[in-house]
């Protein structure tokens, strides 16, 4: 049997120890664990590498602590607009939905792009269509709601600065402009 | 963002990405976590990579796939050619986060040029490692 491995991550940026206390670094390591186990449950029963990686990245999105699914962070204009992707490296085949704001869990929904449509990206309102068409769950956009994450927006607009999903410990001086500098003649 | 890569039992690899973008982004702003061989890459020939950080830089620089070409093209380890990528070229164009990958030959590497990332990682005997900082 092929040596079997899952790895996760959940987002990376300005993440400092001094900004992190004892609770919010045991949430994150519980719900990176959480995570692992999921997949491996799947590579431990000969399943495949693309049910473990979904299922994995499921648990991830269903958690408001990271910045996919539940908990997204916040456009300009106040939507939470998601994008997924996901490859299978044995056929090199691929799935991808980009700009969607009710799909509950958009990996899925590349999952299906990449089996069930003969495209590899979807986006807005076309990738929610085919989602709910082929049974995935659609929420209303405020199942993707956090407090943390909308004060973080309200910061990005006091500041008129974009911010990176883990840069808010970074001085808003460091976030990223809203418009590129304007260069004169 | 979130991702994960993954080895299974028949030798095959895979790659997921999933996020909800920048705080404050403009409408119908895409990162590169949907864009194939950008923010996600599989290819059983090579590696798995799913990568987070400032997208734009992502998708210039073709992170994901460009890891599995210099495996591919210059047989460089799966280690050097994620240096060689996210804490040489990245770094050089000012571009902020990471890459977690995989190799067929079940290496992996969790490697970002920002402070911190969220990671981790199970291997075959079920033992768990999680990190957060440098």
């Amino acid at each position: 049997m092929n040596k079997i491995i899952l790895v996760v991550h959940g987002g990376a940026g300005t993440i400092t120890k001094q900004s992190m206390t004892p609770e919010k670094e045991k949430a994150y390591t519980e719900g990176l664990t959480v995570a692992l186990e999921a997949g491996y449950k799947i590579l431990k029963n000969r399943g495949s590498s693309l049910d473990a990686v979904s299922a994995a990245v499921v648990t991830l999105e269903d958690n408001p602590l990271f910045n996919a699914g539940k908990g997204s962070v916040f456009t300009s204009e106040g939507k939470n607009e998601m994008d997924a992707s996901i490859m299978d490296g044995k056929t090199r085949k691929a799935g991808a939905v980009a700009s969607v704001n009710t799909i509950k869990n958009p990996i899925k929904a590349a999952r299906l792009v990449m089996d069930k449509s003969p495209h590899v990206l979807m986006t807005g309102k076309g990738a929610i269509r085919f989602a709910q068409e082929n049974g995935l769950e659609i929420v209303d956009s405020s199942y993707f709601h956090t407090d943390f994450r909308y004060d973080q927006w309200q910061k990005s607009i006091k500041h008129d600065k974009i911010q990176l999903d883990h840069s808010g410990d970074k001085d808003p001086k460091g976030w990223l402009k809203t418009e590129t500098e304007k260069k004169f003649g | 963002t979130v991702g994960a890569v993954a080895l299974d039992a028949n030798g095959n690899l895979a790659a997921a990405t999933s996020t909800g973008g920048m705080t404050n982004k403009k409408w119908g702003r895409i990162g590169d976590s949907p864009i194939i061989g950008a923010g996600t890459y599989a290819n059983n020939n090579t590696c798995a990579v799913s990568c987070t950080g400032h997208g734009e830089y992502f998708i210039r620089d073709v992170v994901a796939y460009d890891i599995s070409a210099l495996m591919e093209y210059k047989k460089l380890s799966l280690k050097d050619a994620a240096e060689e990528v996210v804490m040489k070229k990245l770094v050089t164009d000012g571009g902020e986060g990471g890459i977690i990958a995989v190799d067929k030959d079940g290496n992996y590497t969790m490697t970002f040029n920002s402070e911190g990332m969220y990671r981790g990682v199970i291997t075959a005997d079920g033992k768990v490692w999680v990190g957060i900082y440098k």
